[in-house]
């Protein structure tokens, strides 16, 4: 474990707390992609199957745990407890575009032909584009409450952290994973086009709005 | 190629 490692960690549960929260204080998703949270929930459930086969820590178990709760809780609040305030309207990204040819990706390139390897390889390719729905939605609105723009910045920048954790890794371990690293790079890549506007906009104290 | 058994990433 590494610095960047553990902070790329908790600056994903420091998105996932974030959303929860903002939903909760507000009683509301408005702005918030109902897609991106159910593929982040697959992406969570496939990817921790191995929690019925190893254990590797008390870390990394709780934190397992806890991402795919916090995933389930995000969902149940989106389609169910606040479902009036729901915005399905703008949420109209075509998710099976992702998750067919993903599918079909995890069963072609993987590091080993089992169940358990593809679905974790599944879980791996579809996280880096799991955000697409929010992102679209986003364009398609014009417009971000900032708090919504918080939850992206800290997803995004906890992929970022981990391509240094790998880079470190390498160096310093001789290891490296070519897929997890490939769909990091895809998935961090996704987020600089916001990043330059939460920066540029939101940390100046501006809402964040695309021009029309 | 790498470590396909234990995942010890998030």
């Amino acid at each position: 474990m590494n610095i960047f490692r553990l902070t790329g960690d908790l600056s994903h549960l420091a998105a996932i707390i974030i959303l929860l929260l903002k939903i909760w204080k507000t009683r509301s998703c408005a702005g918030i992609s109902g897609k991106s949270q159910i593929l982040f929930a697959l992406v969570f459930t496939t990817r921790y199957l191995d929690l019925l086969t190893s254990f590797i820590s008390l870390y990394n178990t709780s934190m397992k745990f806890i991402y795919i709760g916090c995933a389930y809780a995000t969902v149940y609040m989106i389609y169910a407890k606040f479902k009036a305030t729901y915005d399905g309207n703008h949420d109209t990204f075509r998710v099976e575009f992702l998750v067919v040819p993903i599918g079909g990706l995890a069963f072609l390139v993987n590091h080993d032909f089992s169940p358990l390897e593809i679905l974790w390889t599944f879980s791996i390719y579809l996280e880096s584009v799991a955000i697409l729905p929010q992102l679209f939605m986003i364009s398609k609105t014009g417009e971000a409450e900032t708090i919504t723009t918080h939850y992206l910045f800290f997803l995004g920048l906890y992929r970022a952290l981990y391509l240094m954790n790998w880079i470190w890794r390498f160096y310093f371990e001789g290891f490296f994973d070519m897929i997890a690293i490939v769909a990091g790079v895809v998935q961090t890549i996704l987020y600089c086009d916001f990043f330059y506007l939460y920066v540029t906009k939101v940390l100046k104290g501006k809402k964040l709005s695309l021009p029309a | 190629d790498s470590a396909t058994t234990e995942k010890d990433e998030l």
